[in-house]
C-alpha cells in the first residue's frame, strides 16, 4: 500500500486544537505540527493509528529524560550526602505540599530526611510543614515567623550534614518571578546553602499548576535565571488541566520534568513518565 | 506591540480605502494568535474575532487613523465591552450578609477573605471570618493569622469535621455577636471531585448567601472555561476574583471566564498584603490580555 505523505488539513486543525487545548502554546503546536509534516513527508503513514504514535513520538522526543537523574526508586546520586534539594516556585502552586509527598516517598525508600522550612513570611507557613513533619515522622529546622530565610536554609543544611541526613528539602515562600528583591533573595538563599555545601543545592525543583497557561514559560526562564533551576514538578494534574505548558518549556530550556501531583495526600506524588504524560495529552 | 503587527498586515490599505473581507484576513489571524498567547481559550478566541471582523468590515479608514490603529481601537473596545458591560453590585445587606468564597486549591482564597474583611471593616461593618476549610494542614491557623491582622474576628470549630455545620454555627455566632457581614472561607477543590463539590453546594443550601465570588487565579490556561462552568453550574456564582495580577501574566483567563459563565468580575487581587484589593478595570484588563 503506498502511504499518505502529507496529512490532512482537517487532521491538522483538530491537532492543533487538542494541542492549544492543553496549554501547550501556538509557538510550541505551530512546531510540532511542522515535526509531523516532515516526518510524514519522510515515513509516510498508512492510517491513523500509525499517525498517532508518530505524533506521539515527536511529543515526547521534546521531553528531556536523562536516566542519570530520574528519581526511579527515590534514590538519590552516590557521593551526594545530603542531597539538597531546593524547592521554589510562584504562590500557591503546591511547593509545601510537594514536599511532604517528596519526605515521605524518600522515608519510604529509607532515606533520613530533614526539612527546612524557609518560608518565614507567609501566614502559618511553618506550621503547614510542620504538619507535613509530623504526617511523614521527618524532623523539621525552623525558627519564628519574620526569621531570615536564608538563615533558616543556612541553619537546615548545616543541621543536615551535623546529623548525616540523606536527603535536605527546603521550602521556599511563594513569589512572583516579576518581584526583582524576590528573586534576588531566592539567589541569596541558594548562596547561602552553597556556603555549607559547595555543589549545593543538587537539584532546585521548580513547581508549577498544572492549571498554569503560558505565563510557566516566563516562571521558568526568571526562576532559571535566578536560581538555577534544575527539574520541573507540575502539580493538581488530577483535575481537567493537562500541563502541556512544559512541552514550551521542555523546547526552550530543556528542563526535565521529574515529578507529578496528583492529589493533596502524601501518597499522590508520581515519577514523570513522559509516555504516560503524552497519552494524557490527548485524552 | 500588537498595533504595529496589525499595521504591518494592513501596509496597502491607506487614504479613503474600506477595511474588507480580502485586507482583513492577515489581521484577524494576528488579534487571534495574540489572544491564544495571551491564554484565552481557543474557540472563544476565534468567535471573538469573527466578531471583531463582522464589527471593522465596511469601515472606513479615515485619514487620520491608521488601520491597525484602528483594528486595535476596536479590539480593545471590544474586549473591554465584553469584559466589563454589566455595571456590578456587591450585596451586603443582610442580618447578617453573608458572602461565599469558593474555587480551585492555592487560587489566594484565604488570603482574599482576608483582604475582603479588612475592605468591609474600612467600609464601617463588622464582618466575621469563618475557618470552613477542614483539610488543609494549618487553614484555620493561617485565617486566624490574617483575622489577626486585620483586626477582624475568626469563627472555627478545630474539631468539627463538618464544614456546613461550621458555617451554619458560624451565622449564629454572627448574630450573636452583631457582626453585619460573615465571610466563609472554604477548601481549594476540583471542579471533577463530585464529594467536594457537593460539600460546597451544600455549604450554600445551608447558609444561603447573599454574595459567591469564585476565585481564580489569573495566570489559569486553557482549563479556565471547564472549572469556571463546572463551579457555575453547581454553585451559580454572583461574581468572580481575579487573583494575582501583580504578575505580569496576560490574564486571557479573565476573558475566557466572563465569555462563558457571564458573571461580572467583581474584584481583582494584585499582591499578598491585606491592603491590595482593588477595584476590576476592563479596560486595564483588556490592555493588558492584548499586550
Ligand atoms: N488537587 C491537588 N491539589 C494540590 C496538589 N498539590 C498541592 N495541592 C493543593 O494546592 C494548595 C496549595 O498548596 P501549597 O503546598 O500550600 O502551595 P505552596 O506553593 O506551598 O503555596 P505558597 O507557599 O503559599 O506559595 C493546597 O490546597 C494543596 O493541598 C495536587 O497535586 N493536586
Ligand atoms: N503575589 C500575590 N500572591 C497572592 C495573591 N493572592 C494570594 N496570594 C498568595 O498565593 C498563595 C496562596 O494563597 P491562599 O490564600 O493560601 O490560597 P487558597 O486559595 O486559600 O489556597 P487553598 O486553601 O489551599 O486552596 C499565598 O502565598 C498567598 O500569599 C495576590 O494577589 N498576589
Ligand atoms: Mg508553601
Ligand atoms: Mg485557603
Amino acid at each position: 500500500i503506498a502511504g499518505k505523505s502529507t496529512v490532512d488539513e482537517e487532521v491538522l486543525d483538530q491537532l492543533e486544537e487538542a494541542l492549544i487545548g492543553a496549554d501547550v502554546g501556538l509557538d510550541t503546536t505551530i512546531e510540532i505540527i511542522k515535526r509531523i509534516e516532515d516526518r510524514v513527508a519522510r515515513d509516510k503513514y498508512v492510517n491513523t493509528s500509525e499517525l498517532n504514535s508518530i505524533l506521539q513520538d515527536e511529543i515526547r522526543a521534546m521531553l528531556v529524560v536523562s536516566p542519570e537523574n530520574s528519581y526511579k526508586d527515590f534514590s538519590t546520586p552516590a557521593g551526594k550526602k545530603p542531597y539538597v534539594i531546593l524547592v521554589v516556585g510562584v504562590n500557591g502552586v503546591g511547593k509545601t505540599t510537594t514536599i511532604g509527598k517528596l519526605a515521605y516517598n524518600f522515608t519510604k525508600a529509607g532515606k533520613n530526611v530533614l526539612l527546612g522550612a524557609a518560608d518565614t513570611f507567609r501566614a502559618a507557613a511553618v506550621d503547614q510543614l510542620t504538619i507535613w513533619s509530623d504526617r511523614t515522622g521527618v524532623p523539621i529546622v525552623k525558627q519564628p515567623m519574620g526569621s531570615d530565610p536564608g538563615a533558616v536554609a543556612f541553619d537546615t543544611v548545616q543541621s543536615g550534614v551535623a546529623r548525616g541526613s540523606d536527603v535536605i528539602i527546603i521550602d521556599t515562600a511563594g513569589r512572583l518571578h516579576n518581584k526583582i528583591y524576590l528573586m534576588e533573595e531566592l539567589g541569596k538563599i541558594k548562596r547561602v546553602v552553597q556556603k555549607v555545601i559547595p555543589d549545593a543545592p543538587h537539584e532546585v525543583l521548580l513547581v508549577l499548576d498544572g492549571s498554569t497557561g503560558q505565563n510557566a514559560v516566563e516562571q521558568a526562564k526568571q526562576f532559571t535565571a535566578a536560581t538555577d533551576v534544575t527539574a520541573l514538578a507540575i502539580t493538581k494534574l488530577d483535575g481537567t488541566a493537562k500541563g502541556g505548558v512544559v512541552l514550551a518549556i521542555a523546547n526552550q530550556f530543556k528542563i526535565p520534568v521529574k515529578f507529578i501531583g496528583v492529589g493533596e495526600k502524601m501518597e499522590d506524588l508520581l515519577i514523570f513518565d513522559k509516555h504516560e504524560f503524552v497519552d494524557s495529552l490527548f485524552k | 506591540s500588537l498595533s504595529e503587527r496589525l499595521e504591518g498586515a494592513f501596509k496597502n490599505l491607506k487614504g479613503e480605502a474600506k477595511i474588507t473581507e480580502l485586507n482583513i484576513a492577515a489581521t484577524v489571524k494576528e488579534i487571534r494568535r495574540a489572544l491564544v498567547d495571551a491564554d484565552v481559550n481557543y474557540k472563544i478566541a476565534k468567535e471573538f474575532t469573527d466578531k471583531v471582523k463582522d464589527i471593522a468590515l465596511g469601515t472606513k479608514v479615515i485619514n487620520a487613523v491608521s488601520p491597525g490603529q484602528l483594528m486595535t481601537k476596536i479590539v480593545k473596545d471590544e474586549l473591554a465591552n465584553l469584559m466589563g458591560g454589566t455595571e456590578s453590585s456587591f450585596n451586603i445587606t443582610g442580618n447578617p450578609a453573608v458572602i461565599l468564597i469558593a474555587g480551585l486549591q492555592g487560587s489566594g482564597k484565604t488570603t482574599f477573605s482576608g483582604k475582603l474583611a479588612n475592605y468591609l471593616k474600612s467600609k464601617g461593618k463588622s464582618p466575621l471570618l469563618v475557618a470552613a476549610d477542614i483539610y488543609r494542614p494549618a487553614a484555620i491557623d493561617q485565617l486566624m493569622v490574617l483575622g489577626g491582622q486585620v483586626g477582624v474576628e475568626v469563627y472555627s470549630e478545630r474539631e468539627n469535621k463538618n464544614a456546613v455545620e461550621i458555617a451554619q454555627n458560624a451565622i449564629k455566632e454572627a448574630r450573636a455577636k452583631n457582626k453585619n457581614v460573615v465571610i466563609i472561607d472554604t477548601a481549594g477543590r476540583l471542579a471533577v471531585d463530585e464529594v467536594m463539590m457537593t460539600e460546597v453546594a451544600n455549604i450554600k443550601s445551608a447558609v444561603n448567601p447573599h454574595e459567591i465570588l469564585f476565585v481564580v487565579d489569573s495566570m489559569t490556561g486553557q482549563d479556565a472555561v471547564n472549572t469556571a462552568k463546572a463551579f457555575n453550574e453547581r454553585l451559580d456564582f454572583s461574581g468572580v476574583v481575579l487573583t494575582k495580577l501583580d504578575g505580569d501574566t496576560r490574564g486571557g483567563a479573565a476573558l475566557s471566564i466572563k465569555y462563558t459563565v457571564e458573571k461580572p468580575i467583581k474584584f481583582v487581587s494584585s499582591g499578598e498584603k491585606l491592603d491590595t484589593l482593588d477595584v476590576f478595570y476592563p479596560e486595564r484588563m483588556a490592555q493588558r490580555i492584548l499586550g
